[in-house]
């Protein structure tokens, strides 16, 4: 499997609709500071169910949701949709979230609950984000962690 | 269980062996338990020896030498349990061009059964790309994204 | 004292007002007291405005902004007490071409009183050389150093 | 006043005498991953006094004396030398440690001690070296440090 697109609208800083596909192999995003790059991982961190804000650089939920420039108001909502392709069969995950926080989640436009969105995802072979994903400014630190939080990442991996 | 653990361990102390080479091009790394006699609560320490010079404290590595590192033990775990996706934001940052190429060797060789998503701000980096994605901000706070021809790949200062 | 803090802090907060339009090319950014009412206890807090852009969280800011804003909360201070030696260790690894040609500028500026050592692996960062020292390991574990004549400087890739 | 020369000697990867001259403006050091860059600053940094091992990046006082290679043998003391010009006068700093961790200072090729060293620093207009030199890869975390952080860092600039 792998991502065919990913929609954002409304999430950080993509006031309107936008998408973006991708290919197998290496996709490359590049783009002056402060443009939008790491955004654009944060939406699919996001989209695949991470609830912790701090992880997507925010202090408070609506941190995600687009918080207006000179000529745009803030936006109400953020949402993304991430679109796999499995071998030919499409899974289509869905997030949502308004400034009060709550989310609402769809699976194939189905209704679904985050842990919905785990099960497919885990079907898909996506599990934890640490072992897949390398944020921004951390690639120095990770060898030089305590031995017992490497444990706990081998162990996890088992 | 405790058997469980200790396969896992040594299959990705393997992966890691190997990865090391292809990264290092050379030196020899290991991933073990700091006491074999208590395996069930045993921190787990990473002992690296660079080409050409002695083991030594993980702490007195360059920058860069942490960084690869780094890159070794997180794709040496990636390998043992694949997802179809790995998200890379600037790992190549402090790195030489030397040690960029490296990677990309790296990159390709794993990129037939993985999807990467690469953010770098590094012109070598782009060599390994199939699509590259520009992200700008034409409207100040509004992220807009274009597509970018992979045979400009060399003309694009990044 | 009370007066002699508050003093520091009103000649800190209008360097790093100046060095930020310096280094952003607009925008507006302030040091300021947490809490006025308590000057003795207060804590110091930051406020950055991107060119463009509202007014916004520390944390919302991308790798570059941060390293840029970081750049300019130190030389505020540095300034305000210069030293003659200033000593940067890869401060530009985040910076896109844009941000280091606006660095160099301040760093221009800055050298006629201030002598700097900096390391770097970036062609553009070089341009402010007026000496250049390569570092190499031709024997691995062993540094020699060789002196690079800066009409070469366009020439080293690093 | 500024820094004229550093005289390096079985400090970490330096197992011979090296002399670097350095200019007034701006010296650039470059070079591969590893080579031994941050070294040189490290050197410098504990030339003028540091005693945490850990701001050298070491985990024991003898971590910064050359630890051999295939050909060489570990050396059992290190020395650093700084040759600073103020106003046409020179003022020599020297330091040198054995394995078992004790320092050897000098000023002018005099006895002395620490607090003198600190002394000679004040009277060049060298301080604290968290206002005049940013370490690799800290760059992005200053300026999101706390509150009371920063304001003890511009009550100690006071
Ligand atoms: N909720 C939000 N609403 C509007 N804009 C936001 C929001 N959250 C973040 N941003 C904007 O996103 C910008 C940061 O974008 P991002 O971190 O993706 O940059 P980047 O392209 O990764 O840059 P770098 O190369 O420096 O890492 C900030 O400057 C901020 O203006
Ligand atoms: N006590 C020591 N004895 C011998 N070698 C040492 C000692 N301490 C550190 N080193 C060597 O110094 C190297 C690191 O050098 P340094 O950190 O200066 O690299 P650098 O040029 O800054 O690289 P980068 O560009 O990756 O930051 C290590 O690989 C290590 O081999
Ligand atoms: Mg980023
Ligand atoms: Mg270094």
């Amino acid at each position: 499997p792998y991502l065919k697109k990913i929609d954002i609208f409304g999430f950080k800083s993509f006031p309107s609709r936008i998408e973006i596909f991708f290919k197998k192999g290496a996709n490359l995003i590049i783009g002056p500071n402060g443009s939008g790059k790491s955004n654009v991982l944060d939406a699919l961190i996001w989209g695949i169910g991470e609830t912790k804000i701090s992880s997507l650089r925010g202090g408070k939920t609506e941190d995600i949701i687009f918080s207006g420039n000179r000529k745009k108001k803030p936006l109400a909502a953020a949402e993304v949709s991430l679109i796999f392709d499995n071998e030919g069969e499409e899974v289509r995950l869905f997030r949502k979230a308004y400034r009060d926080g709550e989310s609402v989640f769809r699976v194939n436009s189905k209704r679904a609950r985050l842990k919905d969105i785990v099960e497919e995802l885990y079907k898909l072979g996506i599990g934890d984000r640490k072992y897949f994903f390398i944020e921004q400014g951390m690639i120095g630190n990770i060898i030089t962690m305590g031995h017992l939080e490497k444990r706990i990442l081998i162990e996890e991996a088992a | 269980s405790r058997s469980r653990f200790l396969t896992t361990l040594e299959k990705i102390n393997e992966n890691f062996k190997r990865i090391y080479q292809t990264l290092f091009k050379g030196g020899s790394a290991e991933i073990k338990l700091l006491d074999e006699t208590d395996i069930l609560n045993s921190g787990v320490e990473i002992k690296v020896k660079l080409p050409g010079k002695k083991l030594q404290n993980l702490q007195l590595l360059s920058g860069g030498e942490k960084a690869l590192s780094s890159l070794a033990f997180i794709f040496s775990m990636f390998l043992y349990k694949p997802s179809p996706i790995c998200v890379l934001d600037e790992v190549d940052a402090p790195l030489d061009e030397a040690n960029i190429e490296n990677l990309m060797v790296l990159i390709n060789e794993m990129k037939t059964n993985t999807q990467f998503l690469i953010v770098t701000h590094n012109p070598k980096t782009l060599e390994v790309a199939d699509t590259i994605y520009g992200v700008t901000m034409i409207e100040p706070g509004v992220s807009s994204i274009y597509s970018i021809d992979v045979s400009e790949k060399d003309k694009k200062i990044v």
